[in-house]
């Protein structure tokens, strides 16, 4: 077990005990910048817990990242490590983040789907969904991005239990997908969303569940191909950007389609590495270069979310 | 544990509205225990189906039937998550 989070490896995948490991080593090594917050507990009564980066203030406007909401998309809760490790190392060196968190907060759920992600350790490492049973089925799981109450149960989900699209019975059944729900509506001032997955390598924005374009399209459009040029920049790897409905499928009940519905302008979902060639089995020799890379996209949304208040 | 020996992944190329209909159709034959790993969307964007070694057979078959391109992205998911179970222990000790 890593003695700091130093000696932390950040170039391997962990299981759900060592990652809940590290959060704890990295509060105790930065109290005054990083706590942890428990926002509920799981369906099988693991707890749910969010990173907060705050430099103090109260109720500050917030950025909210969240990983591994599909279970076996791995390289993005090994991805939301490292941003962690990384905010705490960049806070009062680089001159965009220390300002970004001289002003605002940053939330961070690292595992956002532990019965999943523990289920992916332990008897099935293609596990997508949540682990809820379905009365009257066989079948186990809802998936975790058709549950949000934004077109929920409208075409691009499945009202099948054994499908792995399945919506679930109501908006928000999902007790992981409720506690962020419940966080955000609390909370009232965040002003930016991000939800990371893999794989395809996309930035995506509203709308999944219709045609209709988000009233700030544009925008969003823009901050995205700002977003996805920062990204290259690094190692040259090339995202696509667009609605989700345009760039990839109809899907419903979605994340950022509800977060946006809330009000919080700048949502985003990434699909991160890869466009297909090791699919959601990413060898862990690319989780540090995708972190990399998708940092420099997270602090130009972060950025200009900084710098267009609302 | 889960075992996904002889399973592969399929990346089937849709080249109209009508093929990406064929495949979305092998969505609901759950005998066949397929796994989206990208869904039926619009022709010309990439669709990945884990198939499990039951069913590989019938798939292809199905595919090349209605003229439907695919390939194989990954030959065998079992050697890939072997691979990476062992770089997870070599790191561990």
């Amino acid at each position: 077990r890593a003695s700091s989070t130093d000696t932390f490896s950040y170039a391997t995948y962990h299981t759900l005990d060592e990652i809940y490991g590290f959060m704890d080593m990295l509060v105790a090594e930065h109290p005054q910048l990083v706590s942890k917050l428990q926002i509920g507990s799981t369906y099988e009564g693991r707890p749910i817990y969010v990173l907060k980066f705050s430099t103090g203030g109260n109720n500050r406007p917030a950025i909210w990242i969240d990983t591994g909401i599909h279970s076996r998309e791995w390289v993005t809760q090994a991805s939301g490590i490292w941003f962690a490790k990384k905010i705490t190392q960049d806070y009062g060196q680089d001159p965009a983040l220390t300002s970004i968190l001289d002003n605002m907060d940053i939330f961070l759920e690292i595992v956002t789907n532990p019965d999943g992600f523990a289920f992916t350790h332990t008897k099935n490492r293609l596990w997508r969904k949540t682990r809820s049973i379905t009365p009257g089925s066989s079948c186990i799981g809802v998936d975790p991005n058709r549950n949000w109450d934004a077109g929920f149960g409208k075409a691009g989900a499945s009202n099948n239990p054994c499908s792995e699209t399945y919506h679930g019975k109501f908006a928000n059944s999902e007790t992981e997908v409720k506690s962020i729900v419940d966080f955000v509506k609390s909370h009232g001032n965040i002003k930016a969303f991000i939800s990371i997955h893999s794989y395809s390598q996309l930035l995506l924005y509203p709308y999944g569940y219709t045609t209709e374009p988000a009233s700030d399209h544009n925008e969003l459009d823009q901050l995205a191909k700002s977003a996805v040029t920062a990204l290259a920049s690094l190692y040259g790897t090339k995202f696509k950007y667009g609605s989700i409905i345009k760039a990839i499928y109809r899907a419903s009940g979605g994340t950022i389609d509800w977060t946006y519905n809330q009000g919080i302008k700048y949502s985003y979902t990434f699909e991160l590495r890869d466009t297909g060639r090791y699919g959601f089995l990413l060898p862990a020799s690319q989780i540090i270069p995708t972190a990399q890379e998708t940092w420099l996209a997270l602090k130009t949304i972060m950025e200009y979310t900084m710098n267009h208040p609302y | 544990k889960e075992d996904f020996v002889g399973h592969q992944v399929l990346r089937i190329s849709a080249a109209d509205e009508a093929q990406v209909q064929k495949v979305t159709e092998l969505e609901y034959l759950e005998h066949l225990q397929l796994d989206f790993w990208r869904g039926p969307a619009q022709p010309g964007t990439p669709i990945d189906v884990r198939v499990p070694f039951s069913s590989v057979q019938a798939v292809k078959v199905f595919l090349e039937a209605h003229g439907i391109e695919y390939t194989i992205m990954i030959e065998d998911v079992q050697s890939l998550l072997d691979e990476e179970q062992e770089q997870i222990f070599a790191f561990q000790t």
